[in-house]
């Protein structure tokens, strides 16, 4: 069906939608893959991450919701410059946004995730799990984690990265959504372009189905991290009230 | 859009200051 769909939407439009996603994705990189590459051995000392574990729950959780809260506006920026996106009802733009960033925060993760030694870069250095204990929140971390090695093993080129988060980002299927058929055709012009890109490279004829089979556990995390807000704020409510105000608005139901 | 008042001022005009 989708080699249907792709003989209707001519390759030269392909291209214009695979150039517009990828320019968009690398002008919205929190962090330039030169930068990565230059912080990626500046590990965390041991007494740093003692540092980090003596920290309190909230003091901890503050500074997580502020990380992620500055990332979102990085994934809001990105939408903005994905044609078609701002076509979109506001209605339907507010409702992909707090559904899917979480998601393309995931995957854009991947950049800033060392496989070699299982450590991911946190406010300018690079760490492991154990970075994240006064958290208390384990079984998330871990599972982030998991999904990272998994996503670096399919080794995304910076395109396919692009294509992919802009593919889940428009995903017709969120609840709420007022003109879903639109989302979908911009998502089915999307999935083509990111299919046309992995055969360029003559990758893995199943490297997208690949892809595509790790967005269960990322709604997993996605739902654990809701999980875990809520709990956060059942115990300590004067912190979560002074989460950042992007974080709440985009993650309090 | 009371409830997403910072989304929607995102999404209308300027993005983060360091872009």
């Amino acid at each position: 069906e989708s080699s249907q769909l792709a003989a209707e939407i001519s390759s030269l439009e392909i291209d214009r939608i695979a150039q517009n996603v990828v320019k968009s994705h690398l002008e919205t990189c929190q962090y330039t893959t030169e930068e990565l590459k230059r912080l990626a051995w500046t590990l965390y000392s041991p007494e740093e991450i003692r540092a980090l574990q003596s920290k309190s729950c909230e003091a901890m959780w503050q500074q997580c919701s502020l990380q992620i809260s500055n990332a979102i506006q990085y994934v809001v920026e990105f939408a903005k410059r994905i044609d078609g996106f701002m076509e979109l009802c506001q209605n339907d733009q507010i409702i992909l946004l707090k559904a899917g960033c979480l998601e393309v925060l995931l995957i854009r993760m991947i950049r800033a995730f060392n496989p070699l030694n299982n450590t991911v870069l946190f406010e300018g250095k690079y760490g492991g799990v154990q970075m994240f204990k006064s958290l208390g929140c384990d079984d998330l971390i871990s599972a982030i984690f998991e999904l990272g090695r998994n996503l670096c093993r399919l080794q995304l080129s910076d395109e396919e990265l692009a294509l992919f988060t802009a593919a889940v980002l428009l995903s017709p299927d969120r609840p709420w959504l007022t003109e879903s058929k639109k989302v979908q055709k911009l998502q089915d012009k999307i999935y083509v372009a990111l299919q046309h890109e992995i055969q360029k490279k003559h990758s893995a004829e199943d490297k997208l189905s690949k892809m595509v089979s790790k967005l269960p556990l990322m709604k997993t995390i996605c739902n654990l991290h809701l999980d875990k807000m809520e709990f956060f704020r059942l115990l300590h409510p004067e912190t979560a009230m002074n989460f950042p105000p992007l974080y709440k608005e985009v993650f309090n139901s | 859009t009371e409830r997403h008042k910072i989304l929607h001022r995102l999404l209308q005009e300027g993005s983060p200051s360091d872009i």
